[in-house]
């Protein structure tokens, strides 16, 4: 364990809590898009089947609790919950996710470092999460104005991303043998998504003005 | 082996 990857964990946590304290609070999960949030629970289900046969870590095995329990909470509260389900718009919220689906799950069947469920289901996580927000980024590009907890949300997802990516950097030079190229290109591509969100969040942040999104 | 030194992280 690095700092970097500590950092990242953390950041990812924070993220997923900022999510559910917003919606827990305010009642509400407007500007919040669904798909990618039934995305990242898709995600975690498929990377986190080794959760009972594989023991790495206390932390590792209550980090993968907490995420799979936060995750599905979140889609739970924006399907069921009576006052929440109400601020969901899902006139806007119309990406087909399940065109993400399908080519990360053939990519996983192509591409993938060895021909086992658990491997291609682990594969098939990496590029899933790797465009999992595609569906909030279109959402925030449509609803343009950001309320600053969204934002916040997002922000935190990249900074967990881009803090991976130091780590993989740092474990490369100091483990042997750590080349992932996998999971290497997929956190590039999920990084580089966010590129152009950092982008206009940071231009908000330095100017001093309400975040938006050119359309 | 080392492959799985990927999947200690989360």
């Amino acid at each position: 364990m690095n700092i970097f990857r500590l950092a990242g964990d953390m950041t990812h946590l924070a993220s997923v809590l900022v999510l559910l304290l917003k919606i827990h609070t305010i009642k509400s999960c407007a500007g919040i898009s669904l798909k990618t949030q039934e995305l990242y629970a898709l995600v975690f289900a498929t990377r986190y089947l080794d959760l009972f046969t594989d023991y790495i870590s206390l932390y590792n095995t209550l980090m993968k609790l907490i995420f799979l329990v936060s995750s599905f909470s979140i889609v739970w509260y924006i399907r069921h919950h009576k006052i929440v389900r109400r601020s969901y718009d899902k006139d806007q919220d119309t990406f087909r996710h399940y065109f993400l689906v399908l080519p990360c799950f053939l990519l996983a069947l192509v591409i993938n470092e060895k021909f086992t469920v658990k491997e291609i289901m682990w594969t098939f996580s990496l590029y899933l999460e790797a465009v999992a927000i595609l569906p909030q980024l279109v959402l925030l590009q449509r609803t343009r104005n950001i309320d600053n907890l969204t934002g916040q949300y997002v922000f935190l997802l990249g900074a967990y991303r881009s803090l991976y990516i130091l780590n993989w950097i740092y474990r490369y030079f100091t483990e042997p043998h750590y080349v992932h190229w996998i999971t290497w290109i997929s956190g590039l591509v999920q990084t580089l998504l966010y590129a152009d969100f950092f982008y206009y969040y940071f231009q908000s942040w330095k100017n001093n003005v309400k975040l938006e999104l050119p359309a | 082996e080392y492959s799985n030194s990927a999947k200690d992280e989360l």
